[in-house]
């Protein structure tokens, strides 16, 4: 019975809770008729989802779940979400690795990139540092590991994946990734994988940085 | 796509409010 | 066999880890000789745990876990992680609520105060109205519940009740919590649980709200 998943095109954390899915076999469907703006400050969607956030999901017994990790750990699989309660919590560091490490300093350079906001030299200077400390992290662990967690691809990879779609996209060029090819071979690795490409599609890391155009 | 992610709650500050933590606490 | 948690003193973070802890009997002691802005700078740290950042916590089969979220998981049990894994997802959930729709407003409101951070009174403001929506939130979901998940208690319940410590001890006034009757009451039964007060002490509720002192 169909589960639906509340959000608009191109959000990275519904491609989390989609990229999920597609791994467990969890049947969601995005709801067609949803209007960001409008449907989510209907007094029936806030009275399911109070914030008014998406992504949303409401599961096939009615359960309405919120936050876009939660989702993810509700479409997901045991094997997505880590064999043991140890690899669980690796998974769930994971999670909070990519919104605590990688998420606020994307934003700050690719959102003024995207014409979404405007431009501060300062916090773009300081955006780029905690990135590549936040790569530097990945790198190490990935040297010795294919995967985050384990042997298998788990949240862990899907979230952090997710969260790094707009960097590679936008302004990790050639010369910036450089140093971080165990990072890079393990993104390469991820967006080749065909579930998570039916999802995203197929992503080309970017040539040339993008530059916010005043 | 642009438009939506206006709208996202990203914490644009959290670097400056991890810095003056880290700092306050390394200090105490 | 003892599993050591690497943190400072008063760290709230840490509080939810302890809280755990207490809760599921794990063994968990505090490294007395780590001493903060030193030790977590050592090669030997950065090695385990290469952020270098606290909570940061070691298993007595030496996994390294970082991420406070995650920590709480490893040192939990299947009661405090939730039952299934729609609870599970559930207590996923409230766990980044309280990272994405608490932590960040508290600190911007409480910080200037307790003299960590510059005050700014328009992010002040914002970040008041962002916690009165965080606590309409809870509010309204503790309506017609004892805890946040299930009827027990879980880790959704001590990760909010540990990231709203600063707010009701600072800040949240007699007058500014009056709408809240419900999530009041359930803070009040968290602070008051033995397990809680084991790790936090005694926590009385701001009778006025502090300001930030120049």
């Amino acid at each position: 019975s169909p589960q639906t998943l509340y959000t608009y095109p191109e959000n990275f954390r519904a491609f989390k809770v989609l990229v999920a899915a597609q791994y467990s076999g969890a049947k969601v469907t995005t709801d067609p008729a949803f209007v960001f703006g409008d449907t989510n400050k209907t007094p029936a969607f806030l009275n399911k989802f109070p914030l008014g956030k998406v992504p949303a999901f409401e599961s096939s017994d009615g359960r309405c779940i919120f936050e876009s990790n939660a989702i993810c750990w509700a479409v997901a699989n045991d094997e997505l979400r880590g064999a043991s309660p140890m690899d669980q919590a690796q998974v769930v560091a994971w999670m909070s690795f990519a919104d605590n490490e990688i998420l606020p300093a994307s934003c700050t350079w690719v959102f003024p990139c995207m014409g979404i906001m405007s431009f501060n030299k300062g916090n773009t200077e300081r955006a780029k540092e905690d990135v590549r400390k936040a790569l530097q992290c990945l790198n190490t662990h990935l040297l010795t590991r294919t995967f985050l967690v384990g042997e298998r691809i788990t949240l862990a990879d899907v979230s952090v994946c997710c969260t790094l779609l707009h960097l590679y996209q936008y302004v990790l060029d050639a010369g910036f990734r450089k140093p971080f090819q165990n990072a890079n071979r393990w993104f390469t690795t991820m967006i080749n994988q065909p579930q998570v490409k039916a999802v995203i599609g197929d992503l080309k890391m970017c040539d040339k940085m993008a530059q916010f155009d005043p | 796509m642009a438009l939506e992610l206006a709208h996202e709650t990203i914490w644009f500050d959290k670097w400056r409010v991890d810095d003056a933590e880290r700092q306050f606490y390394e200090n105490k």
